[in-house]
């Protein structure tokens, strides 16, 4: 079974490059995970 | 017995019913020949696949990416009744043991599928069945929860098989080297993925619109080859910051799904489908792997905006449970699509808060 999460992530309002997401994902491919583990992060805005 | 006497005493009278010695040789060896050849070729098969896994795993170890390739097995896998197979798994599995018997089936499969039996809540010897055991609860403090706020949390236990953003037109994830497939086809036609169309992203992003000619020439192609449903796809963009992550558990993980962050669940939406096989091999060989199987897709959202679940089922694991909704039952004989509104229906609570205690639901056998 297969899970497959979409999601909207925080994005920065840049006045140069307009809206500029600062999410960052903190696992890759191939990497083992664990319920409750992170997947990414964003800093506050 | 006089008969039997003389068969057995002469030769010529043996060898004109046995239609002579080398016949009757051959009718002796025939099962065990017939046995011994099966056995060679299943060992040879088993041999052939194992030369393969290990050469994708050489590959992928030198960092080569394999690619998309259909092969003979993927195709005969089409015509298997795999949702049947699955419900009389999930039969099979529910039948209950002996109180007895059950540390010795449950040690059996964790050590076929690596589980981690000491994470288990509750004795072996409680599970009365292997369906039961299939999607046990875990013991309290066994995943350590994550809780910097500006985080988002795995909601499953497995293995990252691709993340990214959605980025172009048609919002494609990719399957596997070669093949990528569209997240609306994933989602739902009318899901509430929030994507631009092409002309209204030009406009945002201070391009130059197209001459009248390429318009002309854009709508004679689309007018053409594709179909209304292709046609929103494709010329619609996903917006900044639309991510995705494809986790696939093993038959040995934990089952259950758990919310990654507080949110409301606006649509359920099952998927009546395939039960192909979700490995890695399948990946790899079986085209539309994701679309075409049953799976149960929670759209919603949350403080940063959109989010999306889907939950895919396996062979043999396809009954995909939810606990806002009890009453959903996945993998029956009748095929259907099926929306639910949870907002309309105020006995369900659709709120999922953020890893409580209780998770979201769970992939069951069958």
């Amino acid at each position: 079974s297969t899970v497959v999460l979409v999601f909207q992530a925080p994005t920065i309002k840049s006045p140069k490059r307009g809206d500029n997401s600062n999410f960052r994902f903190c696992i890759k491919r191939g990497d083992k995970i664990r319920v409750g583990e992170g997947l990414g992060r964003w800093q506050e805005s | 017995t006089s008969f039997l006497r003389k068969l057995q005493t002469n030769p010529q009278v043996r060898a004109s019913f046995s239609g002579g010695s080398n016949n009757s040789q051959g009718n002796t060896f025939l099962l065990p020949g017939a046995t011994f050849a099966t056995l060679l070729m299943l060992g040879a098969l088993h041999a052939r696949r194992m030369y393969d896994d290990r050469k994708v795993e050489e590959a992928r170890e030198k960092g080569i990416e394999i690619e998309f390739k259909p092969d003979a097995k993927a195709s005969f896998l089409r015509l298997l009744p795999l949702r049947s197979i699955s419900r009389i798994w999930g039969f099979m599995t529910s039948v209950e043991y002996p109180v007895w018997m059950r540390p010795y089936v449950y040690k059996a499969w964790a050590r076929a599928f690596h589980s981690n039996l000491e994470e288990a809540a509750l004795p072996l010897g409680e599970y009365a069945s292997l369906r039961e055991f299939f999607v046990r609860t875990l013991k309290q403090g066994s995943r350590p929860i994550d809780h910097d706020p500006h985080c988002l949390v795995s909601p499953v236990d497995g293995i990252v098989l691709r993340v990214g953003e959605l980025k172009g037109v048609g919002a494609k994830i990719e399957q596997v080297k070669g093949f990528s497939y569209s997240v609306s086809s994933l989602l739902g036609s009318s899901s509430f993925l929030p994507m631009i169309e092409e002309g209204d992203m030009h406009e945002q992003c201070g391009e130059q619109e197209s001459t009248p000619t390429e318009k002309t020439k854009k709508s004679w192609w689309s007018i053409s080859l594709a179909s209304p449903r292709v046609r929103d796809t494709a010329t619609a963009r996903p917006v900044k910051g639309l991510y995705y992550c494809v986790i696939y558990l093993k038959p040995g993980n934990y089952h259950r799904i758990h919310s990654p962050v507080d949110w409301n669940v606006l649509v359920r939406r099952h998927f009546s489908g395939r039960l192909f096989p979700l490995n890695e091999r399948a990946t790899r060989t079986i085209r539309n792997l994701y679309v075409e199987n049953e799976r149960v897709v929670l759209e919603g959202m949350w403080q940063e905006g959109y989010l999306a679940m889907a939950a895919v089922g396996a062979t043999n694991i396809g009954s995909i449970e939810l606990v806002i909704e009890p009453e959903l039952r996945t993998n029956r004989q009748e095929r259907s699509y099926y929306i639910q509104s949870l907002q309309k229906k105020e006995s369900m609570n659709s709120r999922c808060r953020f890893f409580e205690k209780y998770h979201v639901g769970a992939f069951n056998m069958g």
